[in-house]
């Protein structure tokens, strides 16, 4: 693990003063390498690195700890900085009802999974009316498929309709939420690549129609170094708010989780845990950071 | 773009940055760079020159693996087992398969042993109206192994050219889910010796170092015999297969470049290095 190794790389040093730089380069190899091999993206790590760096060098080496602790600490505080801090950042549904959340991904990556588990939460806990809404019409089954975990979650599905573009669905999704008074409408969107630009004009026009209070980017958290194109092209289409991190029952390490919430500059909100409805969870950086270090 | 400079150490360390930044992993991206230091250390290129020497050192590498996939007819069925962890894309390569059949005059059914995911077996069967393949399915949460056995059957007894089994997403990490996978495998054999006579795993092209995980785990538990990468249509440069072909040498028989049933190519090894770098 990197603590280990970190503590390997300072063995030899014993109380010398402060850390210096070449006693800290080494040191900042393994962090390097245990970062990329977590998958974060390659110019975040290069930030992350400085940063350590910066508070590294020229650091008292003190009397309690060891320096290979020292670093270890520098580096997890800087992890958990670089992940938004302490607290968990909530939903925002500060806006007039029905307030829209549009959930916006790759192909694959568990919006529609998540947007049953949202639904299911603030049906549960907060005691709200939810709409789920399917815009995906290109996938085979898709509008069923949010229909069904409606279903299992308890909330209302907007009727399907064939025929009607994801723009057109949109605005039926929020006439509807007005109209019978939802307090929150989920916008289920289809997959897309963040370098299609058609689709991405798509889910821009979505967004300008429905004025969102949050929009979520779902994404696995075992993508890679993708990670960095995809959240700088869903960001700098849309403005995402939020970040959802899916499948964290799996054992990637999410390195994706510090490269998206870098670029995005949004906050990681929650977490995937499972297939079932609730299995959602509030971000923890804490265990996200020890989980990315190693 | 055709200015010359000095392939220094300054230099060799962008191509590793470059390798890295497509999904490489951080000890391929060494060893590829260290071959090429070895090779062309201190010469004056181009950067054309450069990218053009990189990929066919890739390419290199990811040749042994480009095995297309082969359709044995005598077989009656060829039994295709698809597996994989949630989300990569395993019903949609499904259909793209059955369109391929289609087209060459190949007799394809697929079986829907997804019966846990919602809208599943609908998903699939509305590639089955796509394709023209029948779609077997049984009620919800069937026992996949059971159906999948009850397909067999149905298979053989039609003289099927080829079975396609859809299964059910699971990560690789959840015990229960790969035990379910190996008794769909076990009770298959019950019929059948020799089936599945493939089982192909199929991996996001977006996903990272944890694809190395993915493959060792389920090769380890069940005999994959190929491998599919989805989504190389994105911005995602796949760059992972390069581990996987030094790590496990299993074949890329094929990659899915969009959802639309025609979008499944065989696995080209030269026209993906150049991909990957860029
Ligand atoms: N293990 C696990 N699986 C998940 C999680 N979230 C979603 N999934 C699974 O991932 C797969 C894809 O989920 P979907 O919700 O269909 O993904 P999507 O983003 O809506 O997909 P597209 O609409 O095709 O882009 C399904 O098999 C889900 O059950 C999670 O947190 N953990
Ligand atoms: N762009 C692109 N999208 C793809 C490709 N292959 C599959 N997809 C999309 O990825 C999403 C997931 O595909 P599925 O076929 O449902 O994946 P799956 O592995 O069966 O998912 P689960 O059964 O839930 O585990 C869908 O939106 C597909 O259209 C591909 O090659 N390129
Ligand atoms: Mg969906
Ligand atoms: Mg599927």
């Amino acid at each position: 693990a990197l603590t280990n190794k970190l503590s390997g790389v300072f063995d030899g040093l014993r109380r010398r003063g402060a850390l210096s730089e070449i006693d800290v380069a080494e040191a900042l190899r393994e962090v390097r390498l245990a970062l990329l091999d977590a998958d974060v993206a390659l110019p975040v790590v290069k930030d992350f690195i400085a940063k350590v760096k910066e508070r590294s060098v020229g650091a008292e080496v003190l009397d309690s700890v060891s320096p290979g602790q020292q670093v270890v600490k520098i580096v997890h505080d800087v992890m958990i900085e670089a992940l938004g801090g302490a607290g968990a950042v909530p939903i925002n549904l500060n806006a007039v009802a029905p307030v829209p959340i549009l959930m916006v991904g790759l192909q694959g990556s568990g919006k529609t999974t998540t947007s049953g588990k949202l639904g299911l939460r603030f049906a549960q806990r907060l005691k709200k009316k939810v709409l789920l809404a399917s815009l995906d019409v290109q996938r085979p089954a898709a509008q069923l498929q949010l229909q069904q975990l409606a279903e299992r979650a308890g909330v209302a599905s907007l009727p399907i309709i064939p025929g009607q573009t994801p723009l057109e669905i949109a605005r039926r999704a929020m006439e509807t939420g007005r109209r019978e008074v939802f307090d929150i409408v989920i916008l289920d969107t289809a997959g897309r690549l963040s370098i299609n630009q058609e689709l991405m004009d798509e889910v821009r026009a979505i967004r300008a129609e429905t004025n969102p209070a949050e929009t979520l980017l779902v994404v696995d958290a075992m993508t890679g170094q993708d990670a960095v194109q995809t959240a700088r092209a869903f960001n700098e289409a849309l403005g995402i708010t939020g970040i959802v991190l899916t499948r964290m029952d799996g054992d990637a390490r999410g390195g994706a989780a510090l490269s998206m919430r870098a670029v995005t500059g949004a906050p990681i909100k929650l977490t995937g845990s499972g297939e079932k409805l609730d299995a959602l969870e509030d971000f923890h950086p804490e265990r996200v950071a020890g989980r990315i270090l190693g | 773009v055709f200015v010359k400079r000095k392939l220094d150490d300054e230099a060799l360390a962008d191509l590793e940055d470059l390798l890295v930044a497509a999904d490489l992993g951080t000890t391929v991206a060494a060893r590829v760079v260290e071959e090429f230091r070895s090779s062309r250390f201190g010469k004056e290129v181009t950067d054309d020159e450069v990218k053009q020497a990189l990929a066919a050192e890739l390419a290199k590498i990811l040749e042994p693996v480009a095995q297309p996939f082969v359709l044995d007819r005598s077989l009656k069925p060829h039994v295709v087992l698809m597996v994989g962890v949630n989300g990569t894309g395993k019903t949609t390569t499904i259909g793209k398969l059955a369109q391929q059949y289609r087209e060459q005059g190949v007799r394809a059914i697929m079986v829907a042993c997804d019966t846990f995911r919602a809208a599943a077996v609908e998903q699939l069967q509305v590639w089955g109206q796509r394709t023209g393949a029948p779609v077997i399915s049984g009620p919800a949460n069937t026992d996949p192994a059971g159906l999948a056995f009850d397909a067999l059957t149905r298979a053989k007894a039609e003289r099927a050219d080829v079975l396609l089994i859809d299964t059910a997403g699971r990560l690789h990490n959840k015990s229960a889910l790969m035990e379910e996978l190996q008794k769909i495998i076990r009770v298959l054999k019950k019929q059948d010796e020799t089936a599945p006579h493939s089982i192909l795993l199929v991996l996001d092209a977006t996903t990272g170092q944890n694809a190395l995980n993915q493959v060792d785990v389920f090769k380890e538990m069940v005999n994959i015999t190929g491998l599919i990468v989805t989504k190389l249509d994105g911005s995602a440069r796949g760059g992972i297969v390069v581990a996987l072909a030094e790590e496990f040498a299993l074949p890329v028989h094929f990659v899915g470049v969009g959802e639309q049933a025609g979008d499944l190519r065989p696995f080209d090894p030269a026209e993906y290095a150049r991909g990957l770098v860029g």
